[in-house]
Parts: structure tokens; C-alpha cells; sequence
């Protein structure tokens, strides 16, 4: 159907508003909480490598080019799919991005899996594709918490470090980055907001309330830092698709320990799929 | 041990910081692609092995598989059995509920039967038509059979017998499930 567009219930549940699909009302245990999901790209640097501020973005170092720019088409319907198990909401961005917002029955997190690809090559601009989740008015006082390879969570503070003074930070977005290898989470002290990740990328949060998370890029000029190469994979012809999920998580700090603890185990050690086909086909009881 | 050593050795390679970060030279990345997808075939011989000794349904291990490419939505074996098994290993010390996807051809109804014989609710869902798009995917999969695996128990499996329906009788099932659902 294509509405209403929501998921879930008022224990656990998101509404999409009708004029624009990155906009949305959460519910957390009867709370309402605006939330804003959008995808968007930085442009990566060019430059000759000749100087520090003329080094291009590549495989070892991210370096934008300006604002992230949205990519997209927000006039595009979304539609949802409702059912017994599970209820999604499918969004095509534009060619090369698209999602799907799901939440399975009684589960404790919203799910959204991330389609991106092949980044197109014809302005042989690179671009670096980011996922950002933003709560309005939420106060985090410019600090966040990374996971060190999934284990304890490090506090972040923007254009912070704690060994040493940080004169000028010159990379404001780049300088603000951390590898997020399975969480990234914000807390006013009473609540905590969290996205987990499937696999390891870069991510921050810049603003108050905003989480962003990279997760592809592709880029058409070599960093000049010893690969030698540009970063653009390809396969069949047309550079790579990535797909994976963010884990969006929302609650009371004492509860929400729990749930990002036992949701990433169940999410990065996932039960292994063994499939046997029957020659003939047989019934339960001749089976058992 | 001969048929895990590899991938313990790939996975050994794999720590290299060029593997981690991504920053080594293509043709480096398609030869650890290479030596990953050799090492887990590998592996998935004794998986099945293993499990063929414990799992019910699981005559031989050659008749045992795994789907490498669920991530693209794509399954040879959901997608052109008429029936199969579908064993789930809990590699955890505690019991997890799993959402399970798999890829079937749409306009298809299936059955799945838990390990105590009780029929589960399924949901049929279509796939976005990115996916269908996704540049190198060779499936008849337009939908995902979706349906939850309870509790798995921990460091062990619970088989699904997985069954595809004859259209006639799916609409019947479900035209008397309607009707019990309205009364």
C-alpha cells in the first residue's frame, strides 16, 4: 500500500510524513520523537598531492569537497508492505540508492537496509555516500561514543582530543571522523540514541542530534599515498553495489545497555544457514 | 582439520592492515576475494560434514549446502527446490530468535514446518526493484519467504522442513483461514 506509511505501534513504531519521506515521528514507549533518515554525498577533493591542502580524497585519507549534497528524490512515493512477521517501508531514492525500513514483530530496533550502487560515473566526480540519522533539539553536547573494534565505547568530543590540544581544526568533517566497527551512540544522560552497523565504516556525528555513517564511495583520482590507484572498483562493467543495515536503537540509558549489547551479538554472529534438498518430496512425520 | 586450515590461514592473511582498510591494490583485493571464497568452500564441506552426523534431514553432506549469495538475495536452492531443509546453527552461548529471508520466485506459497512439527506463519514480501537491478545477479527471486526461528538453542541448530505448495491448495488454506479470521 502506499498509505499510511508507518511501522510498528506506539511502543515501538515510525510514521513517514506524507510531503516529505525523510521526515518521520518515532514512537519509544508512547513518546513521540521527530527523526530526520537522508542519504547524501560529499564530493571527494581533487588535487596534485603537491601541498597538505591540495591532497586528494582516496583510499587512505576521506577529504570533502564542501556540504554533503542530497541525493534523494523526495518526490518519490515510498510504499510499505505489512504482514504477519514483518512490516517494511521501501524507498527508491534514485537509481543508485534506495532502502528498506523494516521492523519484524515484537523486535526492539528499526532496521534499515541500505542499497548503493553503481555510484555513477559520468561527471568523473567521486562521491562518498553517507547515511545520516538526525533527532532535532536532541542536546548530546557535541559529544558521542564509538565502539574500539566492538568492544568498549570511546568518548568523542568534536574537534577534541584528549592527549593533546587541538589549535585549529582545519578538516572539520574529516577531523571529526572515527572507524565505527559495530556502534555509534548519543545520550542527554537520560536517553541514549544509537545506530549499529554490519560491518566497519567511517562515521561522526557533526551536529547535536545527528549521526552519520559512510557506506560506499568511489572515487576516480589516487591519493598519492602509496596504493597508486584510484578507488573505483568495479565489477561487470559498472562500479560496485554495497548493501547492508543500520540498526537504529532508542530508550532510557539503564535499558538501552541491554538491548545494543544483545542486539549486536545477535546481529554480528548471526546463525549459519546449512540448506539440504529432498530428492523426493517428503512429509514431516517420514521426515522426523 | 585439512578442510579448515585454509580459511584459518586466509583469515590469518586477512589481518594485514592493506586487507582491513581497503588499501590494497585491486588486483590484491580480487586474490583475497579469491582465497576467502576458496577457504570457506572448504570449510562449508566440513560444516556439513559435522552437521550431517547430528541434523535430522541432512543425509549427506553432499547433499548439503550454503547460500553465499543471500546477500544479493539470491539462493539456487530456495529458488528451485520443491522442498528442502533449512538447518540454522546458533554459534551463540545463549538461545537467539532468527528473522529468516529467503529468496523463492513470486506467485509461489510455501510451507515451513518446525522441528516440533508445527506449521509457521510465513509472510511472502517483494524485493525493492534495486535489488532486482543489482548488476551481475542471476536469480528467478522477485520475493523473500520471511518467517521467525525461535529460539535456536545455543551452540546448536534447529531444522525447517521447507515445502513449496500447490497454488490450489495455498488459496484454499488461506481462503479458510479468512473466513475463521471474519467469524
Amino acid at each position: 500500500t502506499e498509505s499510511p506509511l508507518d511501522l510498528g505501534d506506539r511502543r515501538l513504531g515510525l510514521t513517514i510524513d506524507d510531503s516529505d519521506p525523510r521526515r518521520f515521528v518515532m514512537y519509544v514507549d508512547n513518546e513521540e520523537i521527530p527523526l530526520i533518515q537522508e542519504f547524501l554525498y560529499y564530493k571527494s577533493m581533487v588535487g596534485d598531492n603537491s601541498k597538505d591542502y591540495k591532497r586528494a580524497s582516496g583510499a587512505y585519507i576521506f577529504r570533502p569537497d564542501g556540504s554533503p549534497i542530497p541525493v534523494c528524490d523526495n518526490q518519490k512515493k515510498p510504499q510499505r508492505v505489512s504482514g504477519p512477521v514483518v512490516q517494511e517501508i521501501h524507498r527508491e531514492c534514485n537509481e543508485w540508492v534506495s532502502q528498506v525500513i523494516r521492523l519484524y514483530n515484537g523486535d526492539d530496533n528499526i532496521e534499515f537496509e541500505w542499497l548503493v550502487g553503481p555510484i555513477p560515473n559520468d561527471d568523473k566526480i567521486g562521491k562518498e555516500v553517507i547515511s545520516r540519522f538526525r533527532i532535532p533539539f536532541y542536546k548530546n553536547n557535541q559529544t558521542f561514543y564509538t565502539d574500539s573494534n566492538g568492544r568498549e565505547m570511546l568518548k568523542r568530543i568534536l574537534n577534541y582530543r584528549p592527549s593533546f590540544t587541538l589549535r585549529e581544526n582545519v578538516e572539520n568533517v574529516t577531523g571529526n571522523y572515527y572507524p565505527i566497527t559495530s556502534r555509534i551512540s548519543l545520550t542527554d544522560q537520560q536517553t541514549r540514541f544509537s545506530v549499529l552497523n554490519d560491518r566497519s565504516q567511517g562515521g561522526s556525528s557533526l551536529q547535536d542530534g545527528e549521526i552519520e555513517l559512510m557506506v560506499h564511495r568511489r572515487i576516480f583520482v589516487d591519493d598519492a599515498f602509496g596504493v597508486d590507484e584510484a578507488l573505483n572498483e568495479t565489477a561487470f562493467g559498472v562500479g560496485l553495489v554495497a548493501r547492508g543495515h543500520h540498526y537504529l536503537t532508542y530508550g532510557p540509558v539503564d535499558k538501552l545497555f541491554e538491548v545494543e549489547r544483545l542486539l549486536a551479538q545477535r546481529k554480528l554472529i548471526r546463525p549459519q544457514y546449512f540448506f539440504t534438498k529432498k530428492h523426493s518430496v517428503v512429509s514431516y512425520k517420514d521426515l522426523k | 582439520e585439512p578442510k579448515i586450515t585454509p580459511l584459518r590461514e586466509t583469515m590469518g592473511m586477512m589481518q594485514h592492515h592493506d586487507a582491513i582498510t581497503g588499501t590494497e591494490k585491486q588486483h590484491v583485493a580480487n586474490d583475497y576475494a579469491r582465497l576467502l571464497s576458496e577457504a570457506m568452500e572448504e570449510c562449508e564441506e566440513a560444516s556439513c560434514t559435522i552437521l550431517s552426523g547430528l541434523a535430522a534431514g541432512i543425509e549427506t553432506s553432499a547433499d548439503c549446502k550454503t547460500c553465499q549469495l543471500l546477500n544479493i538475495s539470491q539462493c539456487e536452492v530456495s529458488e528451485h527446490s520443491e522442498q528442502f531443509v533449512l538447518t540454522l546453527y546458533n554459534p551463540l552461548s545463549r538461545p537467539v530468535t532468527e528473522f529468516v529471508r529467503l529468496p523463492i520466485p513470486s506467485e509461489t506459497a510455501y510451507s515451513v514446518v518446525d522441528p516440533s512439527g508445527q506449521r509457521l506463519t510465513v509472510q511472502f514480501v517483494p524485493l525493492p526493484s534495486a535489488v532486482l537491478r543489482i548488476p551481475g545477479r542471476k536469480s528467478s527471486a522477485t520475493s523473500e519467504l520471511v518467517f521467525q526461528a525461535d529460539d535456536l538453542p545455543p551452540l546448536g541448530y534447529k531444522s525447517y522442513l521447507i515445502t513449496k505448495e500447490p497454488s490450489s491448495s495455498y488459496l484454499n488454506r488461506l481462503r479458510a483461514e479468512r473466513s475463521a479470521q471474519s467469524e
